[in-house]
């Protein structure tokens, strides 16, 4: 464990929760893309199959576990509970234009040809491309809550800190996984636009919106 | 460099 995966891992969670809380205290999923939070689910439950079959700490297992259930309760609110509140005309990337390829080339490209390995890389993949919806959604509504853009601040801060985690990694522990490490770089580069207009909006008390 | 043994990130 290094300092940058441990930022990055507190940065995922409180973005977890930020979500978490935003909806269940406002009772309203409204900015919210219901698609994002469902490829999230299916990343984490893709991922993280090895929960009950390989132990590697407690922190590891129960990072899992939260991960994992706060991401079904996330979907669970979005399309059961407050699903009055959804915005689904606004909501309308074509998931399976990720779903698709992702799975495809964890198929092509992967380190080892076992379910559990290319679960693992689909899960890799999909996890890069899975904010397109959210942003997508931003984007069409041409503005987002200041909530909102706190929450994908630090999600789009996690994969950035873990890039240095791999660099410390390569370093100094004499290893690195490609494909974690070039999925990483697409993941962040898509938040760039947005780190840029939170940057420079959000953070002068702006509300975050995008050139319609 | 040893490739891929970190499936102890999250």
């Amino acid at each position: 464990m290094n300092i940058f995966r441990f930022l990055g891992d507190i940065s995922h969670l409180s973005a977890i929760i930020i979500l978490l809380l935003k909806i269940w205290k406002s009772r309203s999923c409204a900015g919210i893309s219901g698609k994002s939070q469902l490829l999230f689910a299916i990343v984490f439950t893709t991922r993280y199959l090895d929960l009950f079959t390989n132990f590697i700490s407690f922190y590891n297992t129960s990072m899992k576990v939260v991960y994992v259930a706060s991401s079904y309760a996330t979907v669970w609110m979005i399309y059961s509970k407050f699903k009055a509140t959804y915005d689904g005309n606004h909501d309308t990337f074509r998931v399976e234009f990720l779903i698709v390829p992702t799975a495809i080339l964890s198929f092509l490209v992967n380190h080892d040809f076992t379910p559990l390995e290319i679960l693992w890389t689909f899960s890799i993949y999909l996890e890069s491309v899975a904010i397109l919806p959210q942003l997508f959604m931003v984007s069409k509504t041409g503005e987002a809550e200041t909530i909102t853009s706190h929450y994908l601040f630090a999600l789009g801060i996690y994969r950035t800190l873990y890039l240095f985690n791999w660099i410390w990694r390569y370093q100094f522990e004499e290893f690195f996984d490609l494909i974690a490490i070039v999925a990483g770089l697409v993941q962040t580069v898509l938040y760039c636009d947005f780190f840029y207009l939170y940057i420079t909006k959000v953070l002068k008390g702006k509300k975050l919106s995008l050139p319609a | 460099k040893r490739e891929n043994c970190h499936k102890d990130e999250l």
